[in-house]
């Protein structure tokens, strides 16, 4: 009882301190109080209020991830164990600025070109980036015929603060327009991983880029209409999708329990290494086991 | 010691009034046994409905109940749990029974609206308990 009114006298004098706010005691240690580092329930459990005002988001991503929330869980919340066990975050972003926009080109088939702003401000340092793609959404038909083949040119731009705008060379990526035709709703992805994860690696708050798509026919499903220019009408801007994985311990790792479930005993005697239970004491404690069970 | 041995003989094993199953139960199965409870919570009783957009329905359970004495086999608490019941009866009355307490969860996907408007769906470890022990 001595040791244990010692612990409670350091734990009182904790609780003492005026400026430890109680759930500033879960901040990261490197002190930057990073919303998605404390779980939403932490944040509204400490600071009281249902949350902090939000921004509206725009209504065709949040139909967008409504949708692939019915994929990944049930109407209970279970996650679905029916997609990758990789990622168990994806992160929604749509453009906070839209700048400039180039004319497009009918007679080359050309899109006019948008430039775009996100802030990413809410990817903590514990979410590592799997894949990312901009997502066009169409709620109404599109003017693309069913097959056509693309190519998206991406110019990726230091961000703002820098005086100059670094333009890095263009990367250009060729990609079948096989858009996904689910009811009334429509929408092709752009995958743009490759570019982004250098900067999201170095935990770049924003990026800022420009996008245009130039598109031919598809010669093989097309051959009458070659020559024929369409116009290519794009939605409004995209969004980014971000696919992360959350590495923080309250974040569900499928892959780890998944790994459990399947070599239950090894797991008991993974985390028992020969250090810990030397060959005679083990093979008692295997006796006394057994004995107990009987 | 015949004498005694008659006495306890004659003594009536169970009062009359009350049947024999009736009399057993007492021992083998507490009134309320530990065990999992429901407790379905929607989001917008919390006011939390702004900016968690899915699931509308949150069941996070939890356990309640009274912990029998003999736990070892049917809870899967360590033989610990019955020293501490000794100790609570025999020796130290200020040394608490086992608590009836979750000792398995399973995770939630939550979709939620980032103070930005960004929206992200992230999936939360132990969440909903599913499973009830005596600690």
């Amino acid at each position: 009882t001595q040791a244990s009114r010692g612990e409670t006298q350091i734990a009182a004098g904790a609780e003492l301190e005026p400026e430890a706010e109680p759930w500033s005691l879960l901040q990261p240690l490197d002190g930057r109080d990073r919303p998605g580092f404390l779980s939403p329930f932490f944040k509204v459990l400490y600071d009281g209020r249902g949350g902090t005002p939000r921004l509206q988001p725009d209504s065709r991503a949040l139909r967008y991830m409504k949708r692939l929330y019915k994929a990944y869980a049930t109407k209970e919340g279970i996650p679905k164990s029916n997609r990758s066990p990789l990622y168990n975050t994806v992160r929604l972003f749509t453009s906070c600025a839209q700048h400039k926009q180039a004319p497009g080109d009918p007679a080359t088939g050309s899109a006019p070109s948008v430039d775009l702003l996100f802030n990413l401000d809410h990817v903590t340092a514990v979410e590592n980036l799997l894949k990312s793609v901009l997502l066009y959404t169409f709620s109404n038909s599109i003017s693309f015929p069913s097959a056509a083949q693309c190519v998206c040119t991406l110019v990726i731009k230091q961000p703002e603060f820098s005086s100059r705008t670094l333009q890095r060379a263009p990367s250009s990526y060729t990609f079948n327009t096989e858009f996904e035709f689910k009811k009334k709703y429509k929408w092709f992805e752009v995958d743009v991983t490759t570019p982004l994860r250098p900067l999201m690696a170095s935990h770049q708050r924003s990026i800022h880029m420009s996008v245009n798509f130039t598109c031919t026919r598809d010669q093989r499903q097309d051959p009458p209409a070659q020559d024929r220019p369409f116009n290519v009408t794009l939605p409004g801007p995209p969004s980014l999708l971000l696919y992360l994985n959350d590495t923080s311990a309250q974040a569900y790792h499928r892959w780890y329990s998944l790994r459990n479930q399947r070599r239950p005993s090894l797991s008991t005697d993974h985390n028992r290494g020969p250090s810990a239970c030397p060959k005679g004491e083990g093979s008692a404690e295997g006796v006394r086991s057994s004995r107990h069970r009987r | 010691g015949q004498e005694t041995v008659s006495l306890a003989l004659n003594k009536p094993l169970v009062p009359a009034s009350l049947n024999l199953s009736e009399y057993f139960k007492q021992f083998l199965f507490p009134q309320h046994e530990c065990e999992l409870h429901d407790y379905r919570l929607s989001f917008s009783q919390l006011k939390w409905d702004n900016w968690i957009v899915a699931p509308h329905r949150y069941n996070p359970r939890y356990c309640k109940g009274d912990c029998p004495r003999a736990v070892g086999h049917r809870y899967g608490s360590p033989v610990h749990t019955m020293v501490q019941n000794i100790i609570h009866e025999k020796l130290d009355s200020s040394v608490p029974r086992p608590s009836c307490v979750p000792a398995k969860y399973s995770p939630l996907s939550v979709l939620t609206i980032e103070p930005d408007g960004s929206i992200a769906y992230k999936e939360y470890e132990d969440m909903i308990a599913t499973k009830c022990t005596c600690r």
